[in-house]
């Protein structure tokens, strides 16, 4: 089904997305 | 009115909500008052919106919509002042939005443009995981709302 395909993908953008904002270090450098 | 500028204030009031905070939280008007958007900074950095910043923050500002630019523009000076002081960012070439219009027309555009900054200061604060992850828990279709806002944010600051 490429809708079913299309969502996964998607859902697979906005997971790695939102995992790298996770990976990022906070705030100021130093 | 352009769909995606009030799709972005859509979603990130949904977002918004996710903080259940004591003041309503449900429409642009009610956020226009800036009690709920203050109520949610002090929960995302309390140490730096404060409680006695908070306590500045009047709550009864009804329709009164020099009160409500009064409290918006506390608001919006904190945020750009924690974007420079405490995450070191630039945000210089993000458009900030016109209180004025927001106070008194209730316009969703420029109360969107306000709420991606609390967005910004949510998820780069040091407790941005707490934050991302209650993100992830949202319907797919805010989350990408909530990414593309985050990246429109990431593309106009300066370290």
């Amino acid at each position: 089904d490429p809708n079913m395909k299309a969502g996964a993908a998607n859902e697979g953008v906005l997971a790695n997305f939102f995992n790298s904002l996770l990976s990022k270090k906070t705030g100021a450098p130093g | 009115m352009d769909e995606d500028k009030t799709a972005l204030t859509d979603s990130l009031i949904i977002w918004l909500q996710t903080f259940n905070t004591p003041a309503p939280c449900r429409t642009v008007g009610e956020l226009t008052t800036g009690a709920a958007i203050s109520q949610a900074l002090h929960q995302i950095d309390p140490t730096w919106f404060t409680d006695g910043w908070l306590a500045r923050i009047k709550t009864d500002v009804e329709d009164n919509w020099r009160l409500k630019m009064n409290n918006l523009k506390k608001i919006l000076q904190m945020v750009v002042d924690y974007y420079n002081e405490v995450l070191a960012q630039e945000i210089s070439g993000f458009p900030l939005p016109d209180l004025a219009r927001a106070a008194e027309h209730s316009d969703p555009v420029e109360l969107g443009r306000l709420l991606q900054l609390i967005l910004g200061c949510a998820v780069k604060c040091e407790r941005k995981q707490e934050y991302i992850q209650i993100i992830m828990t949202l319907e797919e279709s805010v989350q990408h709302v909530v990414m593309t806002a985050i990246q429109e944010l990431m593309s106009k600051e300066t370290m």
